[in-house]
């Protein structure tokens, strides 16, 4: 990617990473649409032999074989049984039958986690710059599961089972089902044997948002991936016929508009469909849309699609605007003919002119790329949001990171639109999606495990979490793109990834596969449910009272029962630092909410486990129904911020 | 009319298998012989779950979970990119 290493800081601390072996022994893999090898962002010079524990393959296949593989692209395979015995073979003449990514999401995924330095990068010169991975000498191995027809979940536990005995040590999986129990929900079975070989697994949290509870991936031993903007966006104003500007975004590169004012169509005065607004395939009447840019509402397809359809229609190009579902969110695209895109407000403005100016006219003027963009990160609309459905008092998302027009690899197989009818072939492209938050922090975590090799797979997300920050600099806390005000720990959950901070965290809540199996005692899972997630018979001790809020989590999911009013939870920090003494901290945002923390000081030797509690008490319940407070924890030494989220819920 | 086929994946007690086979996946075979004669195995799996894949119709999925060492015989779901 360009810009998010320095939004990140990894460009100042290149050398705090060990650019040592143990930095280019760790191994990612991805679970996504395959990958495209010729792309410069699996180089691999500078690359020693491949890890000796490598046990994976490049398998052969449609345009793929062995030597498409290297000592960065180190294994490649492809999984398409499911997939075939669902909906008949693949067309081979859109697919190909092999690791060979005919999409562009996977090559995308794998490089922003793990891409070598390709300078020169950028899409028709948008966000140019030195593109690279987060974890630039992790290894990459594809398991290519995703297909046109979709992902299907006997193809990726087939993935997930091999990439196992292959020896990867890191799964990123941009990918995600609807809500099931975690016994129910193949990615998060595949996930629990994968963690319980010390394999951190990270997803996507889902772009549902900003709706409440549409989270996907909320197994507590997954890593929960929530998206969130950086720094940089890519301005073109629309200048409307009545001297009134609105901002707007987007990556059009083409033959320019005429410098005239044109005239300006709204595509629902433009079609005889009942949802002309939307610019659908065959709605739009095109001699009403000729020669003129016409004003498209979001909805029911793709933003692009809407695109194809103005041009198809003889439009000269075309405005889109968000509706209430994106609010002010901004995400560009390299559409086909002149377009940007405007948040809700805008829009709305620009169709009252358009409603009541007799010959409305309008110019949009593209500004490139800017940087130094703020506020950022900003939380973005589409990111899930918590509360977790399946088990509330497990805080999820875990954390953001950034997911909102990212520049990485892309197949040679499609264009940048990924239409049919878009001929144009790239290195890189800009696309949006918690799938892209995902595998940045796949490869930071990638970073995290080289530079601490014996930390588990919990340990290394605790550091990523309770490292990252709520706040900017400037102290005001994060923003989210759905409200314009501040995000919770629903929408951020821990916060934004700050991977400097989370190589040296202090503390950790570290957990073990038992302490995950007693937290499915708390769930009262039956042994063959234990079976069937754990792949072991496993006894629940009967003198003991489980509880879910019990597991060593670094955030707080406070769920007050109809009739308590105290919830107390334990929880145990490892010190992974030098000797020091920590001091607790702790913020409500809620005066009917008491904190209490004991001990409120601990002091730990090297590698020393120390407990504590939090008592949360609740001197009544807010008016509202299923109503959210909520809290901060820290524990600070002076030099480290050990930092927790607590969400509280009546 | 055919009764509709789709894909399950069969989770499977590894440790009970019955002492009169020799591997885990010829035992697989022959639960699922028990249930379809035209059945086939997808996948088998061994490191993220024991068991297999494989396209049964409902009632053939039913009557496979009522087995001894089934322990589940889930549907599969299709999982879309983020």
């Amino acid at each position: 990617t360009t810009r998010t290493p320095l939004f990140l800081g990894l460009d100042k601390s290149a050398d705090m990473f060990p650019d040592s072996s143990s930095a280019s022994d760790v191994i990612i893999g991805v679970l996504d649409t395959g990958v495209w090898p010729e792309s410069k962002s699996f180089d691999d010079a500078g690359l020693g032999p491949i890890p000796s524990g490598w046990k994976g393959e490049c398998e052969t296949g449609t345009n793929f074989t062995a030597k498409n593989c290297n000592r960065k692209l180190i294994g490649a395979r492809y999984f398409v049984s499911g997939c075939e015995a669902m909906l008949g073979p693949i067309n081979e003449t859109e697919e190909s039958r092999s690791p060979r990514d005919d999409d562009g999401h996977g090559t995308h995924t794998a490089s922003t986690a793990a891409g070598s330095v390709v300078s020169g990068a950028s899409l028709f010169g948008y966000a140019a710059g030195t593109a690279r991975g987060m974890a630039t000498r992790a290894r990459v191995a594809v398991y290519k599961v995703c297909w046109k027809g979709g992902c299907f979940s006997s193809d990726i536990l087939a993935a997930i089972d091999k990439a196992i005995a292959d020896n990867v040590n890191v799964l990123s999986l941009s990918l995600g089902g609807g809500v099931a129990d975690y016994f129910r929900d193949h990615v998060a079975i595949g996930a629990f044997s994968a963690m319980e070989k010390g394999i951190l697994v990270s997803c996507s949290a889902g772009n549902a948002g900003p709706t409440s509870g549409s989270l996907s991936n909320v197994a507590p031993w997954i890593t929960t991936v929530g998206a969130g903007t950086l720094d940089r966006d890519f301005p073109a104003y629309v200048s409307l016929g009545n001297g009134l500007n609105y901002s707007g975004v987007s990556l059009y590169r083409g033959s320019a508009l005429p410098d005239s004012p044109l005239p300006f169509v709204y595509a629902g005065n433009a079609s005889n469909a009942t949802n002309g607004n939307l610019c659908v395939t065959g709605t739009l009447s095109p001699e009403k849309v000729a020669g003129k840019i016409v004003l498209c509402d979001r909805g029911l397809t793709a933003r692009v699609q809407k695109g194809s359809v103005v041009k198809s229609a003889g439009g000269l190009g075309m405005v889109l605007s968000n509706t209430a579902a994106n609010g002010e969110e901004l995400v560009a695209d390299a559409h086909l003919l002149p377009a940007t895109a405007v948040g809700e407000k805008a829009g709305d403005a620009i169709k009252k002119y358009l409603f009541t100016s007799a010959k409305p006219t309008v110019k949009i003027v593209f500004e490139g790329t800017k940087v130094g963009i703020q506020p950022s990160p900003v939380v973005a609309a589409f990111s899930s949001r918590g509360p977790n459905s399946i088990t509330p008092q497990i805080l999820k998302p875990d954390l953001i990171a950034p997911g909102v027009n990212i520049l990485a690899g892309w197949s040679k197989s499609v264009g940048p639109t990924g239409l049919p009818v878009d001929g144009r072939r790239v290195d890189f492209n800009i696309i949006s999606g918690t799938s892209m938050s995902c595998p940045h922090v796949s490869g930071l975590a990638a970073l995290i495990k080289s530079a601490h090799p014996e930390w588990s797979p919990a340990a290394v997300r605790s550091a990523l979490m309770t490292t990252a920050y709520t706040v900017y600099k400037t102290g005001a806390k994060l923003q989210d793109s759905a409200t314009g005000k501040p995000s919770t720990p629903l929408d951020h959950g821990s916060g934004h990834v700050d991977p400097v901070a989370a190589l040296n965290p202090g503390l950790v809540y570290d957990l073990s596969v038992d302490d995950y199996l007693g937290f499915l005692c708390a769930l009262n899972y039956s042994s063959s449910d234990f079976l069937t997630l754990a792949r072991r018979k496993f006894q629940c001790d009967a003198s003991r009272r489980y509880s879910v809020s019990e597991l060593n989590y670094p955030s707080f999911g406070v769920v007050f029962g109809s009739g308590s009013s105290v919830v107390k939870h334990t929880r145990t920090l490892t010190n992974v630092g030098p000797a020091g003494t920590y001091k607790a901290s702790v913020t409500s945002e809620n005066s009917s909410v008491k904190i209490s923390v004991e001990p409120q000081v601990l002091s730990f030797k090297e590698n020393e486990k120390k407990s504590f509690s939090i008592t949360f008490s609740s001197s009544g319940s807010p008016q509202r129904v299923n109503a959210f407070g909520f809290g901060r924890l820290e524990w600070s030494d002076g030099k480290h911020v050990v930092g927790t989220p607590i969400s509280i819920n009546w | 009319a055919e009764p509709e086929r789709t894909t399950y994946i069969v989770h499977v007690a590894k440790s009970e298998m019955p002492e009169a086979f020799e591997h885990h996946t010829v035992w697989y075979q022959s639960s699922l012989k028990s249930v379809s004669d035209s059945a086939e195995m997808i996948y088998t799996y061994d490191n993220a779950i024991h068991g297999y894949a494989t396209r049964l119709t409902a009632e053939e999925a039913r009557l496979l979970e009522t087995q001894e060492g089934i322990l589940a015989v889930l549907p599969e779901a299709r999982y879309e990119l983020h």
